[in-house]
């Protein structure tokens, strides 16, 4: 690893950031996210927190922009430079900047996050199928609205679950009209326009008016891409249009013809010839998060990394499972130190022995059982199915096994026990755990069934329509108990208040997550209560909440609640 | 039978940023821009060069020739990071 001349750091571990503004490419929450998760990376092991600000001076500010954005150091269009940071210190000086001639993934290709509709906010998956079409793009057919929409499942036919993608007759971002959606058509500068324009900015930035009379209202917003936009030549953020015809020839598909870079591109008219009006073909794009990790470690400090596999490495390279190198790791603990909290445990050989020998004390195996791997490591494990406080010890649920750390913070992140000798009627997929501190009985969610284990006898399963909830609801994903009789049941971006002892859900529910519990992901697949505090999880990232719902951590379940090494 | 269109290799898109340099050109622009050579030359610009190539070479991990080769080529086109890998 390598740092600035001078090791230039922050004098103070608590870090703020602001967003400025934001990529057409990606939905806002998308972008807010994988920010989120980039400061993470570097928080799991240095003393550093991070805090976005939305008013005053942070440390550290986050724009997009293309070409000349305002700095000495201009980008150069699609491809080539990605972004670029500042090391610490005042005015521009740890600022992190990103091209937005690229186009913003998460590194695997177009991410349409949907609104509204039923799917919750999932993000469309391509191809599906619809009335046994398969659509590989979002349509309008089947509607007479001309809203573009999609299926955040493989069959909409079967699953029936639908969103609408981003448009700007849906919404905009930014701007002052708080994501209200363009009004065409509308004037500007004594011109009447019908579709969004980069007219009157130099950034290239679209926008548009949201009433009919900019001059008038002023008001304003950018307009989202379409998934099928393009990316940078001279028409950023409009749709191909096929067929188009090139030196009098015709295309029905994106081609590299013309180029010597051999990329795609495609005329945004019928005819590139009379119009000349052109750009990229969406590709498989960058990943926000990957690039912002790698430019926060220089706001924070780091210069480029000689280590090939190193996050400070500088050249761009795609990982699905992205793990921070011990390369970036010591960079950054030189810096700032690492992280306290409990020590980490020596690293134990995760080969499996020769001899299975169970080395677990508090639960004998029957022989007719295969015993468990006791090199089974819950540090390997990406997500799990649930995890809970149960009996003083936080339980991790994964494919019929579970793992415990007490209270303590005693590990147990090998040798995993089994599900069915603890509660042998649960099935080995559980959605949610949890137990009521007054009665001290525990509930477990599995799909629309659960059960109640009082010591060791057990009511159920039952169908959790029983309890009051609607037929639609397929699963509760986390559940927070409370001290008063009652536990919040989470599904998504929707939470329900169980009265555990008259088990039924309090009227006025659903609520949403989004409304009440603010600034943790709205789709966590595992939420649960530790310590007095609220966890919810996404991916393998955690979001602390304390009872006044303020977020006073991100981390990871792996290294922060494990205490793997 | 219609005689086949030929299409150029190569045309000037409107509004691309694009640089007419030649390998050796991009190759030292490259080289200046993310520390590796100094923008002022000494007298023999082909030792600069080479040392240059040769310092970006060790230091990305390629094979370390000291000549304009193709893996060297091909990293200098891979997308990256702006800020220079040498100096401030």
């Amino acid at each position: 690893f390598n740092t600035f001349e001078g090791d230039l750091k922050w004098d103070h571990n608590d870090i703020t950031y602001r967003i400025l503004n934001y990529s057409p490419d990606l939905d806002p929450d998308v972008i807010d996210d994988a920010f989120v998760r980039a400061f993470a990376v570097w928080s799991a092991v240095t003393p550093l927190t991070f805090t976005r600000i939305y008013k005053g001076v942070p440390d550290i500010d986050i724009l997009f922009g293309s070409e000349d954005h305002g700095d000495p150091y201009p980008f150069d269009g699609k491809d080539g430079l990605l972004a670029h940071a500042y090391p610490p210190g005042q005015g521009v000086q740890g600022d992190a900047h990103f091209d937005d001639d690229e186009f913003w993934t998460l590194g695997t290709g177009v991410v349409v996050k949907t609104r509204f509709g039923n799917a919750e906010g999932a993000q469309c998956h391509f191809p599906f199928t619809f009335e046994g079409q398969s659509y590989s793009s979002c349509t309008s057919v089947g509607r007479t609205d001309g809203l573009l929409w999609c299926s955040s499942t493989p069959d909409y036919d079967k699953d029936r679950k639908y969103g609408f993608c981003p448009s700007e007759l849906l919404f905009t971002y930014g701007g002052n009209s708080d994501e209200s959606p363009c009004v065409f058509p509308f004037i500007f500068d004594g011109q009447t326009y019908n579709s969004c324009t980069t007219e009157g900015r130099s950034d290239k930035y679209r926008w548009c008016s949201t009433t009919a009379n900019y001059d008038k209202d002023g008001k304003y917003g950018f307009c989202p891409n379409r998934d099928t936009a393009v990316i940078g030549g001279n028409s950023q953020g409009d749709p191909c249009v096929f067929p188009f015809t090139f030196l009098e020839k015709t295309y029905s598909a994106c081609t590299t013809d013309g180029r010597g870079d051999r990329k795609l591109w495609c005329a945004t008219t019928s005819s590139y010839d009379q119009d000349r009006k052109w750009g990229f073909c969406p590709d498989q794009g960058y990943s926000l998060f990957l690039v912002a990790a790698h430019e926060f470690g220089h706001a924070l400090g780091l210069e480029h990394s000689d280590v090939r596999d190193a996050l400070m490495y500088p050249m761009y390279s795609y990982v699905s499972d992205f793990h921070l190198h011990k390369d970036d790791v010591r960079g950054i603990q030189y810096l700032y130190g690492a992280r306290t909290g409990p020590d980490p445990t020596a690293p134990v050989p995760t080969d499996k022995p020769e001899t299975t020998t169970l080395t677990t004390s508090t639960t004998s195996v029957t022989p007719s059982v295969a015993p468990v791997d006791p090199a089974k490591d819950a540090c390997k494990v990406k997500m799990f199915d649930a995890i809970a406080e149960l009996k003083g010890a936080l339980h991790f649920f994964k494919d019929g096994l579970y793992w415990t750390v007490s209270d303590k913070g005693e590990v147990a992140h090998q040798s995993p026990l089994r599900i069915s000798e603890a509660w042998p009627e649960l099935p080995s997929n559980i959605d949610s755990a949890f137990q009521d501190p007054t009665s001290k009985k525990i509930f477990f969610f599995s799909g629309r069934k659960f059960w109640q284990y009082t010591g060791s006898s057990v009511l159920g399963p039952r169908s959790i329509e029983k309890l009051g909830l609607e037929k639609e609801v397929e699963s509760i994903l986390g559940v927070i108990p409370r001290d008063n009789g009652k536990a919040l049941l989470f599904n998504g971006e929707k939470y329900w208040r169980l009265d555990v002892k008259a088990q039924t859900v309090d009227k006025g529910y659903p609520r949403s997550t989004d409304e009440d519990f603010a600034g943790v992901p709205s789709d966590s697949h595992d939420v649960f209560l530790y310590k007095g505090k609220y966890y919810f999880c996404q991916d393998r990232f955690f979001w602390r909440m304390t009872w006044r719902k303020q977020v006073d951590k991100v981390g990871y379940v792996k290294y922060d609640l494990l205490n793997c090494p | 039978a219609p005689a086949p269109i030929k299409t150029p290799l190569s045309i000037t898109f409107p509004g691309e940023i694009r640089n007419d340099l030649t390998d050796l050109q991009r190759a030292e622009r490259y080289l200046q821009q993310f520390g590796y050579m100094a923008q002022e030359q000494g007298d023999d610009e082909q030792v600069s060069l080479r040392k240059a190539l040769r310092l970006m070479q060790k230091k990305l991990g390629l094979n370390e020739t000291g000549e304009l080769d193709t893996e060297t080529m091909d990293t200098m086109k891979s997308p990256r990071c702006a800020v220079p890998d040498i100096g401030n």
